[in-house]
């Protein structure tokens, strides 16, 4: 038994409610209060309004304000569902859902589905792909000869593009990550389960607002 | 890198590293 009852579970005003979130997600209470925690670190960074903007998405990726990056931008976008250029906490829970090690694998193949179709068309099209690629490679400081891009991009394509129209859709997609399951990596956040130990402070501001309320 | 496919590349990406959100 926990210390706390449901009844006296803290609220967030302005956010929703954790129990409702929980009910949605694969976290517990407990984990959606300790993510809290996280989302008040990140939301405060620039501007301490309860909510994360892209800088201090940017921040809090690569502790670099400055750094634009083509992949954070992307994932930034598709935490804002709602299209309000800031991520809510309700936003931040059910995105960060996806990346739980328990979460269905559909939807993380889903997810990095749309991840890589930068302009949202249902296909992901090799001049997007190109695109990524010499953003990585920015980002990296590697060099590679355009020519060597494009073989990339060749064999890329003759292994994932089956029916060669030049553009990889959904069920191209779940084919390829099938055979090629490193590329779910990324979609799996380890630490999303040790999230209560890691922000341990969360039962410490529950009681806190108990008391204060 | 020409031996990996262009996902495999992109996925290294410190962008897509999301676990850098949880180090304080």
């Amino acid at each position: 038994m926990g210390c706390f009852s449901s009844k006296h579970r803290r609220q967030f005003p302005g956010h929703e409610d954790p129990v409702s979130l929980a009910s949605q997600t694969a976290f517990t209470v407990s984990e959606v209060e300790a993510l809290f925690e996280l989302f008040k670190s990140i939301s405060s960074s620039v501007i301490d309004d309860g909510l994360i903007s892209k800088e201090e998405f940017q921040l809090a990726l690569f502790k670099n304000r400055k750094k634009e990056n083509l992949f954070a931008n992307r994932i930034f976008d598709l935490f804002d569902v709602k299209h309000k250029g800031v991520i809510d906490f309700g936003d931040f829970v059910r995105a960060l859902n996806v990346f739980h090690p328990n979460a269905p694998h559909e939807d993380k193949v889903d997810f990095s589905f749309k991840l890589y179709d930068l302009d949202s068309t249902g296909f992901i099209e090799r001049q997007e792909v190109k695109q990524m690629l010499i953003a990585l490679l920015c980002e990296s400081e590697m060099k590679l000869a355009d020519e060597t891009i494009e073989i990339i991009l060749d064999k890329t394509f003759v292994d994932a593009d089956v029916n060669q129209d030049g553009k990889i859709d959904k069920e191209e997609w779940q084919n390829f990550v099938s055979r090629n399951p490193s590329l779910m990596k990324i979609m799996t956040l380890p630490y999303l389960r040790d999230i209560t130990t890691t922000f341990p402070s969360f039962v410490f501001n529950s009681e806190v607002d108990e008391i204060a309320t | 890198p020409v031996l990996m496919n262009a996902f495999e590349l992109i996925s290294t990406s410190q962008g897509l590293n999301l676990s850098s959100l949880f180090e304080k």
